[in-house]
């Protein structure tokens, strides 16, 4: 009954950005601290 | 209309592979237990990431059930807008049939994920209002035998990681699994008794709560204890990211998580990553301190690479035990 399903640690978000060079902006616009939020919720 | 906690897919790494609808339409999907909905991108969405990303066409599966209801979820990078309806999900061999699931209409920041959805593993009562998340369906309908998945997340290889649903196969972990029971079956919360760094308490002085989150990459806790603990390991700001010397990692301190009178040591090689151009970053984020007045931290991918983690919904507890 145990099903193991395979993950792949792909390239993230972030190093894709970088390598477009648009992660500064990314940041930016998404500072790091605010963006790790998980907020409250609404419920 | 329903608003969701934020999130940050920014660092989001680990995907794996589920189909919905008959025929199949294959989407790689984020394991996330910060969240318990599945969405995917459709056809009805032209939002820049639904046209670099696998779409679900839903007038081309004989299952698929229209719901309508709207949905809308917000995370730290990103937002997407579609509606509910219902069809056969197949994860591995489990069948999943009747399963909820939203289809896109608009995302906002997601194109360049490396991912098309999300499939939430939290309990029921973080996800849609009135609908049922993947792993309670399974549940259920008695495709699983075992309330209970679990995760081995890998440090270095791409492949190697694995999400085990509806039981544990505990060759991935070294020891006996230490049991925490759920302080609130909402998020995969549990309450964390302290913190310390070289034997001094950082945070979590009288006991925090702490959300195992599969979907979170990084380490998260309140921005002034972030603040605290980056100036205490000498990071600094470069180009809107905490950097330390890469020579001076070797001797960063290990941050201790006391649990359930356990402790989870974590070396500086755990939460300073390499980036693809060599430089060493801190996977230390600040602002769970909006999540709930009680302090909280996130404990992301940095934490749950080094301790393979059991979600057990039956008994409402998390095991943990040091990944293999």
């Amino acid at each position: 009954c145990l099903v193991i399903i395979p993950l792949t640690k792909m390239k993230t978000m972030r190093e894709t950005l970088r390598e477009k060079n648009l992660l500064t902006n990314f940041l930016l616009r998404n500072n790091d601290d605010r963006s790790q939020n998980v907020a409250h919720d609404p419920k | 209309l329903s608003l969701h906690p934020l999130r940050n897919y920014l660092d989001l790494a680990y995907v794996g592979n589920i189909s919905i609808g008959t025929p199949p339409q294959q989407f790689k999907v984020v394991f996330d237990t910060g969240s318990a909905d599945l969405w995917v991108p459709s056809t009805y969405c032209d939002s820049v990431p639904c046209y670099t990303h696998n779409v679900f066409n839903p007038h081309v599966s004989t299952t698929f059930r229209l719901s309508g209801f709207p949905v809308d979820l917000t995370y730290g990078s990103g937002r997407m807008v579609g509606f509910l309806g219902y069809d056969t999900v197949r994860i591995g061999k489990l069948v999943d049939v009747v399963q909820p699931f939203a289809l896109s209409k608009a995302q906002f920041g997601l194109e360049h994920a490396p991912f098309d959805g999300i499939l939430g593993l939290g309990y029921r009562s973080l996800a849609i209002q009135g609908t049922t998340p993947v792993f309670d369906n399974l549940k259920k309908r008695g495709v699983i035998s075992q309330s209970v998945f679990a995760f081995y997340l890998s440090t270095q290889k791409e492949n190697g990681s694995i999400v085990m649903l509806g039981g544990v196969d505990n060759s991935y972990h070294k020891g006996k699994l230490q049991w925490i029971p759920v302080s609130r079956p909402h998020y995969w919360q549990i309450t964390m008794n302290r913190i310390t760094i070289n034997g001094v308490a950082f945070g979590c002085c009288r006991g925090c709560q702490a959300i195992l989150d599969t979907g979170t990459s990084f380490l998260v806790g309140p921005s002034r204890v972030i603040t605290a603990v980056r100036r205490l390991i000498g990071a600094r700001l470069v180009d809107n990211e905490y950097a330390v010397s890469c020579s001076y990692v070797a001797r960063l301190p290990t941050i201790i998580f006391s649990i359930n009178g356990n402790d989870y040591p974590l070396p500086p090689q755990a939460y300073i990553r390499k980036s693809l151009r060599g430089k060493c970053l801190s996977t230390l984020a600040g602002g769970t301190e909006n999540i709930s007045r009680s302090e909280t931290w996130i404990l992301g991918d940095v934490f749950l690479r080094l301790y393979f983690s059991v979600y057990d919904r039956g008994n409402n507890r998390v095991g943990l035990a040091p990944a293999v």
